[in-house]
């Protein structure tokens, strides 16, 4: 039964994406089976392992917005195999963008992900979600599909500002729709070594997060910004980068009981 | 008569809010009188004014969701002088993370914030809006209210994909809603000259963006990171650091026939 992540902040460019594909591949290269899922319409998880848009013929959007029987497609026809062995993707496309007005009436829309899901949990180790700078319905049914929450943090101050309401809507959707999910912890992001303001936002994160901040800490490292035009996670792309380090580092952390 | 421009971009981090802090405040210096209004949830252009959270009574949200004569608070008990002279700001709470539900059956939902900013219309030289990193009906509602949109685009792989969406939307306005707004301009961010992804990507944006590159860069500059922290413009935290300069040399570009 794999264990399922909800990569989510609400804060834009923390490094959401660039954390759901390292630590994926990271994991697929280890010899976990993976399932990357893209529940974000801009698709940057989707083009950053590599799938280019004319290759989707159907996406998240396809099967969220579809209930049962009337020819949606099933997920593995959805689902698609990545340039890493053991690393599979669940693509978004602008689609997606739609997803909230299509759900709105739904029943249990908040639990259509999970759902869908469901046919795959046993095909993969770990499965790990992507998702908008939103707290919007598709990140509420990344919340209640996953079992732990990733949090990354960018090491400044605005990030910072967003953080309770984002553990509010946790707990709301601990109490009301998902209550076995867990905090898995707060990733610290593009952290510069050479900036107080970095430290000073690491230590603020570690005295009022209430859970674990792991202790491997991404720096802010270019060729993690170049991957993604390649198509291939940094840890691919450049395995020896200090970017890629840090995130087989927090791998060991993240996943050591997975 | 104000200009008014919606600073617009649904990629997160991309520095949407230090854009519109800073020009704004660039601008107050310069003379001009100014309002930055804040249409993003999460507050940052707020907070980076150095408006504290329990400084607020009413917030954007007030305005927007009550309608004339029961008991709404008028624009200008809303609005709060900065510390910066001639620059004032229209806060945003959390509370306006309920707009889109609030709005979704108001009538002409589009156009709520521009009738709610028509009575200050005059009394300001420039209104720049600041917005999420959303396409949703916030957004959508400033690009309604505004002149001209500024696209804040950070020179990286994952800030072009969602270029031709934004523009998408942007003309779709133009054509059910706002025919006069007009196309400011791409202004480059975060721009690092020591790699070669900025100057590939702001090659294509060049090539690419159906309107005016603005020339001025803003180079990456921690200082623009740290100013928000001290609840102060760059420009006026640190007005001598490189990231300042450039918010300045962008200022004359941006509003020249403001
Ligand atoms: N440690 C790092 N060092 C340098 N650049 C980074 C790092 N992590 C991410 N980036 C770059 O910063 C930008 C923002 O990261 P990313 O897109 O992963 O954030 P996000 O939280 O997914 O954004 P969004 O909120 O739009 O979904 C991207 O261009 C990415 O390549
Ligand atoms: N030129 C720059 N150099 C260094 N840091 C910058 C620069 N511009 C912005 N930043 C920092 O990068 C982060 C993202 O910028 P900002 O919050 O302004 O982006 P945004 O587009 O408003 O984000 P969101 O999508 O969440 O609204 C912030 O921590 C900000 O202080
Ligand atoms: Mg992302
Ligand atoms: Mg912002």
């Amino acid at each position: 039964m794999a264990r399922c992540y909800a990569v989510v902040n609400q804060k834009g460019g923390v490094a959401k994406t660039t954390t759901v594909v390292n630590l994926a591949a990271v994991a697929a290269l280890e010899g976990r089976s993976v399932l990357v899922v893209d529940a974000d319409a801009q698709g940057n998880a989707t083009s950053g392992l590599g799938i280019r848009r004319d290759q989707i013929e159907f996406c998240l959007y396809d099967l969220l917005t579809r209930f049962d029987g009337d020819g949606s497609p099933a997920i593995d026809e959805v689902i698609q195999p990545t340039a890493t062995p053991n690393l599979d993707c669940l693509p978004a496309t602008i689609d997606l963008a739609g997803a909230q007005l299509a759900l709105a009436n739904a029943i249990s829309r908040e639990m259509r992900l999970r759902r869908v899901l469901e046919p795959v949990r046993n095909a993969y180790d770990i499965i790990i979600i992507d998702t908008a700078p939103s707290l919007g319905l598709l990140t509420i049914n990344a919340l209640a599909a996953a079992d732990r929450v990733l949090i990354p943090i960018q090491c400044e101050y605005y990030a910072l500002e967003g953080l309770s309401q984002l553990l509010q809507i946790i707990s709301m959707v601990q109490a009301e729709i998902n209550p076995p999910l867990a905090l898995g912890g707060a990733i610290l992001t593009m952290y510069d070594a050479r900036t107080n303001l970095a430290e000073d936002v690491a230590e603020e994160v570690r005295r009022n997060f209430p859970g674990p901040t792991f202790q491997a800490k991404v720096p802010r490292n270019v060729r993690l910004a170049e991957a993604p035009s390649h198509g291939l996670p940094a840890v691919i792309y450049d395995k020896h980068c200090p970017g890629s380090a840090a995130y087989r580092r927090l791998y060991w952390e993240v996943f050591e009981d997975a």
